[in-house]
């Protein structure tokens, strides 16, 4: 099994070249996916090697094989259904994110505890109570939820969510949250995103 | 010189020692870093050697030792001014995130389009045209800038940011986007965090 970190290299992998607007017959270096991904082309072969894909010496990897390879991967064959917690600012932001759509995630279900969101929807997407989640949860076929709601309600949401069977979150409230050991939870925080450039930006002043 | 996967690594065990809520004097174990970070304890183990900092056999790292190094890299001990440009709903939760205060980032001014934001300022923060942005910055001591506006404008955008002297940008917006060598960009997309975890999920099936 290749370690999680591997994982993040090929979903950056996968999405630059989706993003590269190429035709499949085209090539693309390992060079150049190292430089668009932050890492080095001995790393790129290395991962690329894993799984089988072997550049073309001069040339590099054909972009049609590579898509072939990274979707069987990332299984991006099916559709998955993914719920939302907390439809704030940054709720708001999340659902109307094309990026998620393209990839083939759908938001199915929003759940908030405001009651002047509740019954409204969101690019088609209806705002829930988070008082029913359980309940509304056993007749949608969810695989993923995305917390977004304030640090101090954090814990409760995720433990409901627990609760109602989702085992992944991507989850963006601060702070140390506990999940039993079968469940996945991703905390993001984007603050550590400004401390990579920060450290470029130091390297060279 | 450490990569930048390395630096982000880094930045985890940072993170995660600072939210820990230990004394400077307790211990925190290569394995516990790991789980944390999802890389595997060997790893942590060489990157912190890289940076001279050895654990105790047995015992691990001491949280105020290993504080004290990782401040050090990513120069913790003053503040740096950050500007946003898009203050939507992204920009207004990232405005609003208490994680950059926390982290030493100081969001001193933000820029949009619309004249119904101009003006009016957020979390004490003033919100001015980015029509006249490059005369504002020149006033500003500005190291960084979160672009969040939508993907039709980015491109008009970073090339204002480039000229008024910006190196470092993070990036929302989606799509590929030009910047000189000299000019750090790191491009956030968030669906790509949920295909790791959607790995993860797969896996356990
Ligand atoms: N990790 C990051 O990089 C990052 C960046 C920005 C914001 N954030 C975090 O994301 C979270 C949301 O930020 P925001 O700016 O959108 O906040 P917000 O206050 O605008 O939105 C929070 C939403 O959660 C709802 N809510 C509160 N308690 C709830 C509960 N128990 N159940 C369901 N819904 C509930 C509120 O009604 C509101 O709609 C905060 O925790 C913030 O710190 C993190
Ligand atoms: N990368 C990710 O994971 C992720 C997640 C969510 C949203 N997004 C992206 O973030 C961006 C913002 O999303 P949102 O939901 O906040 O959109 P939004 O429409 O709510 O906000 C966009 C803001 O940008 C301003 N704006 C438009 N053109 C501008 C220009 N030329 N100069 C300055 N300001 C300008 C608008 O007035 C508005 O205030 C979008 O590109 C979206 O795709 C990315």
């Amino acid at each position: 099994k290749i370690s999680t970190s591997g994982i993040y290299r090929l979903a950056l992998y996968n999405r630059y070249i989706s993003d590269l607007g190429k035709d499949d017959s085209d090539y693309v270096s390992s060079q150049e996916l190292a430089r668009a991904t932050g890492h080095t082309a001995a790393q790129v072969r290395k991962d690329l090697t894993y799984y089988g894909s072997l550049g073309e010496p001069g040339k590099g990897y054909e972009i049609g094989k590579l898509k072939t390879l990274l979707t069987g991967i990332f299984n991006k064959d099916r559709i998955r259904n993914i719920i939302i917690v907390g439809v704030g600012n940054l709720g708001m932001a999340l659902m109307a994110y094309e990026g998620f759509k393209s990839q083939q995630f759908n938001i199915i279900a929003a759940f908030d505890i405001d009651v002047m969101k509740i019954g409204k929807s969101i690019e088609g997407v209806k705002i829930h109570d988070i008082a029913n989640m359980e309940t509304t949860l056993t007749d949608l076929n969810a695989e993923m939820a995305i917390v977004s709601v304030p640090a101090s309600s954090a814990q409760e949401v995720i433990d409901k969510l627990v609760s109602a069977g989702i085992k992944c979150i991507l989850n963006f409230a601060p702070g140390h949250l506990n999940v039993p050991e079968y469940v996945n939870i991703h905390n993001v925080d984007l603050s550590i995103e400004l401390d990579r450039l920060y450290y470029l930006l130091k390297n060279v002043e």
